[in-house]
């Protein structure tokens, strides 16, 4: 078995933990944060056997993967005056760090 | 050495750890939660040499596995009217899911 | 590659930190507690390329070790009576216990 660890963002980890156990996995969030950027994320454990690694790493990836969106911000580039006009920018959002460590034991008591 | 992580329930945590400290384990505990339930619980770290892995198993066994027990309810099954008579329903509550991975390096500092 | 957890004093936490990422190391803080003295400590996760893991446990030893600290105390040892006089103790701050568990798998989504 796996023990699947996975660093994301806040605004993703409902989404990813829903799915994950939608697809039968089992997940525990632990509350962390980054220490570059100090503000707080998620880390969430996955135990899988070693053959549903694959298929657990493509719902984390599906649903947290770094990614763009478009944001509406309320300045114009070229705000010089006058009225705010809602104006498309493309962001960075999400990503994920993963990694795994070999479980060697397992017991449900 | 290993690596002993157990999920349990909150209600038990505070006896698993009293139990591992009594038996000359250290212990560390994390504030978790489930996915499925979203409701709290507690990961315990415990790391132990080898040879200790079985008596701190059994202890966690012994203290947070899933067991019956007897609460009292005020309903009783044919609720029908009249007072409230106390009715012991066999209810499961705690459990635990623990997993082990080895540790290839240890120091206090 | 290795995760390095790292149980540090609250009060070191910081420093520590700051000084894994000075040094272009990632880490992730964890909120924890002891068992033993139940109050709040922090668990550090950093994980590094092999050939790293000195210098990460370098910099570990080198803010979070255990220590002794002259405070002032305002108490003298005779304090039979009079005014309180600052009077230095040598105090025992900080410790870290630190392991390292092997990663089979690494990546940034
Ligand atoms: N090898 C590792 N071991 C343990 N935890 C790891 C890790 N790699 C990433 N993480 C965790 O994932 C979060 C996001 O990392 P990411 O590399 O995407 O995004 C990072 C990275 O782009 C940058 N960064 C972090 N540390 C840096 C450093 N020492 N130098 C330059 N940039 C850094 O700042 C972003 C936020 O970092 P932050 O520390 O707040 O939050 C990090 C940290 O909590
Ligand atoms: N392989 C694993 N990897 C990581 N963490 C693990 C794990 N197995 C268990 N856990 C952790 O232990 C808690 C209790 O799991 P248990 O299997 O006893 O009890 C579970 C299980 O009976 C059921 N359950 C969980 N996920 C399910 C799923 N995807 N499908 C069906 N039932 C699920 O709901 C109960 C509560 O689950 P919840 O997620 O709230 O809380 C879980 C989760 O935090
Ligand atoms: N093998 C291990 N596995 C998992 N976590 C570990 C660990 N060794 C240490 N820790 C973590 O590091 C903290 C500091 O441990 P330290 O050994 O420096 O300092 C310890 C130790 O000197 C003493 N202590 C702890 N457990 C003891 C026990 N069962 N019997 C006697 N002394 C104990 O009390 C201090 C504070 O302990 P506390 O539990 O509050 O907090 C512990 C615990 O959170």
């Amino acid at each position: 078995m796996k023990l699947i660890y996975s660093i994301v963002h806040d605004e993703d980890s409902p989404r990813v933990m829903a799915e994950l156990n939608k697809a039968g996995f089992r997940v525990t969030k632990l509350n962390s944060s980054g220490g570059f950027l100090r503000s707080g994320n998620t880390t969430l454990m996955t135990v899988v056997e070693d053959e549903e690694v694959k298929q657990a790493l493509d719902i984390i990836r599906k649903f947290s993967s770094a990614r763009k969106a478009a944001v509406n911000t309320n300045v114009t580039p070229s705000a010089a005056g006058g009225s705010y006009v809602p104006f498309p920018v493309e962001v960075n959002i999400g990503g994920a760090t993963v990694f795994i460590t070999n479980v060697e034991y397992f017991e449900k008591m």
